[in-house]
């Protein structure tokens, strides 16, 4: 499930829900039923690329879009809006063996994301 | 069957073979994961009563509660139970022995065991009885078997006060060696004898508390400089 995505603006995290229902798995994972994953999305022009939503800066980013103002296309285009900081989450479920099985999985929530 | 294209994906991100088919048998979840489930998924300590204070979030490979390494805890089910004898006694008049089997083949051989607990509950032949003085001993090791390194370690041997409570037995560095990666299947033979002349006890449940830490799945909490 996707929030719509209001009036775009620049580069940061949108809503993104994943249901285990909606792959079929929720007969075996006990819990979470599911979790918030997001994504990345915007623009990162001036001067989002440099940090203008609170976002983390990252110098080689800045310089790209500094290039791209002052001759757009000339080189490889605008940064991108990646994840920056991601948060883990762990899963329950049975396994093949009835095991009640505890897993704990790193970065896998987009808590906020930048231009790189 | 075959899973579509994301699904496939998604699966092999969790580090799983295949999607298991779930419990044949709704059975519940033992308390001791929800526990650990509900203090380890960071989601659910943001929203749930026991708040943990912001920003932080628990250590990445290690789980809090049982103070080890591990990013994999699993609670594995007695195998060897449909074929326990239900007598109390054996042949020979003592108290009987009983072997315990646990599948260990989902176990990767990537996988390091930090803390492997048996977790076992016995039941008085009489219920509520007192038991006898002095309490009993537990003695574990592994059993003989196809493969097996029975023999090598010298029995695991605790004093159990008391039968009303589970009794836990740490096999790490006892009948399991410290740094021996986890066996295809875990056998082991029990025994519990009581200090005083007292009626012989019965193995109700038997379980397998493992933990293990797939060094893959961490990742350096230090960015590699330059």
């Amino acid at each position: 499930e996707v929030a719509p995505v209001a009036g775009g603006g620049p580069c940061r995290a949108r809503r993104l829900y994943v249901s285990f229902r909606e792959v079929g798995w929720h007969h075996w994972i006990i819990a979470p039923r599911g979790f918030m994953a997001n994504y990345c999305q915007g623009p990162c022009a001036l001067p989002a690329a440099l940090g203008a939503s609170g976002s983390p800066t990252f110098n080689h980013a800045a310089l790209r879009a500094l290039m791209y103002s002052a001759a757009p296309g000339a080189h490889g285009g605008l940064p991108c809006c990646v994840p920056a900081r991601l948060s883990p989450i762990s899963v329950l479920f049975f396994d093949n063996s009835d095991n009640v099985v505890l897993r704990h999985y790193e970065d896998m929530v987009v808590d906020e994301c930048g231009c790189r | 069957p075959t899973l579509p294209g994301p699904a496939a994906a998604l699966l092999q991100a969790l580090g799983l073979r295949d999607a298991p088919g779930g419990a044949p048998t709704p059975r519940p979840v033992p308390p001791i994961m929800w526990r650990l489930f509900r203090r380890q998924d960071p989601q659910e300590t943001r929203a749930g009563p026991r708040r943990t204070s912001p920003g932080t979030t628990p250590r990445p490979c290690h789980v809090e509660e049982l103070g080890v390494a591990g990013n994999i805890v699993r609670h594995v089910r007695d195998r060897g139970a449909p074929a326990r004898p239900p007598e109390l006694t054996s042949a020979a008049g003592s108290c009987p022995e009983w072997t315990v089997v646990f599948d260990l083949s989902a176990v990767e051989p990537d996988e390091h065991p930090s803390r492997a607990r048996l977790e076992l509950r016995f039941a008085e032949a009489v219920a509520g009885a007192a038991g006898p003085v002095g309490g009993w001993e537990l003695s574990v090791a592994l059993a003989a078997g196809p493969g097996s390194m029975a023999g090598r370690e010298a029995p695991l041997r605790l004093a159990v006060p008391s039968l009303r409570a589970p009794v836990r037995a740490e096999l790490l560095g006892a009948a399991w060696a410290r740094n021996a990666s986890a066996p295809c299947t875990l056998r082991l033979a029990l025994a519990l004898r009581p200090r005083s002349p007292a009626t012989c006890a019965r193995l109700a449940e038997a379980a397998l508390l493992l933990v293990t830490v797939d060094p893959r799945l961490c990742h350096p909490l230090v960015r590699q400089r330059r």
